[in-house]
């Protein structure tokens, strides 16, 4: 399972 | 990663050192809300409890460090600092943490992508991020005089998210499935609360006069 790409961000 | 999330960061790093500088060299946090810099705290504490575990990038996690070390470190400054405390406005900065906390925490519960612990907290850190703000707006309210660094330091933070909305267009339309409405939405809110800092901000600099809100 990857993280949800929002997560990307800071 | 594109231009408008790197100029979106770049702005909210400039806003922290700005702030940083104004507490450091000339020793003062007047006009700086301490209930609004412990909001930031806890905002950046529950939103990167990924940061050993998940990584994305060196510049993530250095980036993520920065704002972890310097919110807490001006809340450190403002609570405990022997010169740099003494210039709080304390007794006009009485906005109540709790009135944005809890709603915020019991918002995160019931709306969020997937009801697990790291992923409420995120939720929580980008609802409590949205309102963070109020406190230090009110006490600009109640001062009405900005001085320039203080001035600077919210239009850099207000500038940091109108980035970001610029950042999710651009992905919106570039990355297959992008689609976030918590994060939007929250972002939304949060540009929309510097929409009043704004116009007085520029309606100065326009004007060359001194930034001063009115009553």
């Amino acid at each position: 399972d990857t993280e949800p790409k929002s997560h990307d961000e800071l | 990663m594109n231009i408008f999330r790197f100029a979106g960061d770049m702005t909210h790093l400039a806003s922290v050192l700005v702030l940083l500088l104004k507490i450091h060299t000339i020793k003062s946090c007047a006009g700086v809300s301490l209930k609004t810099q412990e909001l930031y705290a806890i905002v950046f504490a529950t939103r990167y409890l990924d940061i050993f575990t998940d990584f994305i990038s060196l510049y993530n996690t250095f980036m993520k460090l920065v704002f972890l070390g310097s919110s807490f470190s001006i809340v450190w400054y403002m609570r405990s600092h022997k010169i740099v405390r003494r210039s709080y406005d304390k007794d006009q900065d009485t906005f109540r943490h709790y009135f944005l906390i809890v709603p915020c925490l019991l918002l995160a519960m019931i709306i969020n992508e997937k009801f697990t612990f790291r992923e409420v907290l995120w939720t929580f850190s980008l609802f409590l991020e949205a309102v963070a703000i109020l406190p230090q707006l009110v006490l600009l309210q109640r001062t009405r005089n900005i001085d320039n660094l203080t001035g600077q330091y919210i239009f850099l933070l207000g500038a940091y998210r109108a980035f970001y909305i610029f950042n999710w267009i651009y992905r919106y339309f570039t990355e297959p499935h992008y689609v976030h409405w918590i994060p939007w939405i929250a972002g939304l809110l949060q540009t929309l609360l510097y929409g009043d800092f704004f116009y007085y901000y520029f309606h100065s600099w326009k004007n060359n006069k001194k930034l001063q809100l009115p009553a």
